[in-house]
């Protein structure tokens, strides 16, 4: 993986064959999980890296549930072998690794992001059809178990934002749910979107402040600060519904409902131009200011257990 | 493979609580066939839609109708996949696996 090439964009094999061999080249820290299958059917792998110990505090990172926001996954390429090249080297993260364990999920929607590359690079959802309906697919951000089916989701199977027949229809959610529900340790969970440049915490679909907002308000503040101190990139912070807008049943309103605090979802860097089609040039930049944001909101996950 | 000729991306920034509530419903009027790709967020914040070629002029008069004001963010989207693509294409030529 010293070779790869993190500068570019890559087809959904290239990052199967990317986690593989950083399984194969880091056998005491990585190891990969399968966490289920896609809708057709393709892996849905989860990168650990630990250091040992059994369940421990755990911390959760997903890119890429949006399947055209490209520069997502190529960022949590880089995270992953950061990870690998910075333990052991860097305190703040040995320290975290030494007490904790990191999965990172970088392809979390296979079928859609499969789907970009071969047939439509626009597209966003899931690729299940809907029965009845000639529009395939759902918004796996719309389709978790919180507020699930309010106002900020759409009823209709050809939008954007469609929230799917159930709550955790989607294969590609049912399975992030049961792992997380499964593994019963998570603490923090960081759910990785493009673009707009904002950090986010819930709620997504009621304007009623969750219990921890002060806490998670200010580790926001503390990310976006350490994120912008490397290329000057600005970024808004503060709940889903009070930033961006009502937006029901999404991804870290569950997480924190399943009492994990520090739930938080990112919109990456957007240069102003392109929007989520940034050219490859950004993926670097992209990802290392948004390294020093998750370290801040990992690095206070360890400094501060419950 | 579905491709993107013609399509634009505008950015329109809403200037009142009028305009903002306009927006909002944007991705209900089916005939623009609008992709939202960042939506509303507040006023004087921008506004991002790709728009297919036959809804450009439509749309774009259904923005001037109601005083909205916008830019072309992105003049033809396929050109932008095209250049993605082939920059795609390049780093796979450098990177040949070795023997």
């Amino acid at each position: 993986t010293d070779s790869f090439d993190y500068a570019n964009y890559h087809t959904l094999s290239e990052i199967y064959s990317f986690q593989d061999m950083l399984v194969a080249e880091n056998p005491n820290l990585v190891s990969k999980i399968v966490i289920g299958q896609s809708y057709e059917g393709r892996p849905l792998n989860v990168l650990k890296f630990s250091t040992g110990g059994s369940n421990r505090p755990a911390i959760w990172i997903d890119t890429g549930i949006h399947s055209r926001e490209w520069v997502t996954q190529a960022s949590g390429l880089w995270f992953a072998k950061k990870i690998v090249t910075d333990y052991g080297k860097d305190s703040a993260l040995t320290a975290i690794l030494n007490n904790m364990d990191i999965f990172l999920e970088i392809a979390t929607n296979p079928d859609g992001y499969y789907f970009t590359h071969t047939s439509n690079r626009m597209w966003r959802k899931t690729r299940k059809p809907n029965p009845g309906n000639s529009c395939y697919g759902v918004d796996p951000n719309r389709n978790w178990d919180a507020g699930f089916g309010l106002p900020g989701a759409s009823t209709n199977p050809c939008s954007e934002t469609y929230h799917g027949p159930s709550a955790h229809s989607e294969s590609e959610v049912k399975s992030i749910v049961d792992f997380v529900k499964s593994h019963g340790n998570i603490k923090t969970f960081i759910s990785i979107h493009s673009y707009s440049q904002m950090l986010l915490y819930p709620c997504g679909y009621t304007t009623t402040p969750v219990k921890d907002q002060a806490e998670l308000h200010s580790l926001a503040e503390k990310a976006i600060t350490d994120l912008a101190s490397l290329y000057g990139t600005r970024y808004r912070y503060g709940s889903i519904i009070n930033v961006i807008y009502q937006a029901s049943g999404s991804t870290v309103d569950w997480t924190y409902e399943q009492g994990i605090k520090y739930s938080y979802t990112f919109e990456l860097r957007d240069t102003g131009s392109y929007g989520f089609l940034l050219p490859a040039k950004q993926i670097i930049p992209t990802a290392e200011e948004t390294w020093l944001a998750l370290m801040a909101l990992m690095d206070h996950t360890y400094k501060n257990p419950y | 493979k579905e491709t993107f000729e013609g399509h634009q991306v505008l950015r329109i920034v809403p200037k009142n609580e009028l305009q903002l509530a306009l927006l909002k419903n944007l991705e209900e009027i089916v005939e623009f066939e609008l992709d939202v790709w960042m939506g509303v967020t507040g006023v004087s914040y921008p506004v991002d839609v790709r728009v297919p070629p036959h809804t450009l002029e439509t749309f774009k008069s259904y923005l001037d109708s109601h005083d909205l004001e916008y830019s072309t963010m992105i003049e033809d989207v396929q050109a932008i996949l095209d250049m993605e693509r082939e920059q795609m294409k390049s780093a796979a030529r450098l990177v040949q696996p070795r023997n």
